[in-house]
């Protein structure tokens, strides 16, 4: 385990804890996305199918428990809480995110290390988690409402996958042959689309204009 | 080369 990766995990445990614990304590969800919170929800349950047969550490299995747990509650408070489901701005969240699923379930079933269930699933999981943001990057744009909650979630998620790649980097160096082609391009794409973001959150702080998003 | 698979990234 190496710092990049420690500290990367820890950013993207911070991103969905705070976004849970803000949620619960101001009982609104204003900004975010559900159907970003349902993707990630869908790629950890995806991605930790192996979760009680493979075990590989403590921190490891706490930490794919505690995703599993944050995740699945925020999409719980979003869809089932009495006050903060009426906070939810369905008319705006209208990403078809179905046309995100099916695409990278497809992909998966042509691109994996392994022709197996799990690693099938294992490989949906890492090209969802790609794309999951988009419907939360399409929501600030139709909105413009930069608040902090959003923007710290995009903010940390972004800093979780610049550290996820110096990570992959250290290992490759560190490591002999330490390859992982579907995470490393599907972690370049994902970090791609964050940086396009960055680059407009910035330019719109700087002018202090509305964030412009491309479509 | 199978054996450096293992999934130990979250």
């Amino acid at each position: 385990m190496n710092l990049f990766r420690l500290a990367g995990d820890m950013t993207h445990l911070v991103s969905v804890v705070v976004l849970l614990l803000k949620i619960h304590t101001i009982k609104s969800c204003a900004g975010v996305s559900l159907k970003t919170q349902e993707l990630y929800a869908l790629v950890f349950a995806a991605r930790y199918l192996d979760l009680f047969v493979h075990f590989v550490s403590l921190y490891n299995t706490v930490m794919k428990l505690v995703f599993l747990a944050s995740s699945f509650s925020i999409v719980w408070y979003m869809r089932k809480h009495k006050i903060v489901r009426r906070t939810y701005d369905r008319e705006h969240d209208t990403f078809r995110h179905h046309f995100i699923v099916l695409p990278c379930l497809v992909l998966a079933l042509l691109i994996n290390e392994r022709f197996t269930f799990r690693e099938v699933m294992w490989a949906f999981s890492i090209y969802l988690e790609a794309v999951a943001i988009l419907p939360q990057l399409v929501l600030l744009q139709r909105t413009r409402n930069i608040d902090n909650l959003t923007g710290q979630y995009v903010f940390f998620l972004g800093a979780y996958r610049v550290l996820y790649i110096l990570n992959w980097i250290y290992r490759y160096f560190t490591e002999p042959h330490f390859v992982h082609w579907i995470s490393w391009i599907a972690g370049i794409v994902q970090t791609v689309l964050y940086a396009d973001f960055f680059y407009y959150y910035i330019i719109s702080w700087k002018n202090n204009v509305k964030l412009e998003l491309p479509a | 080369a199978a054996a450096d698979n293992v999934k130990d990234e979250l």
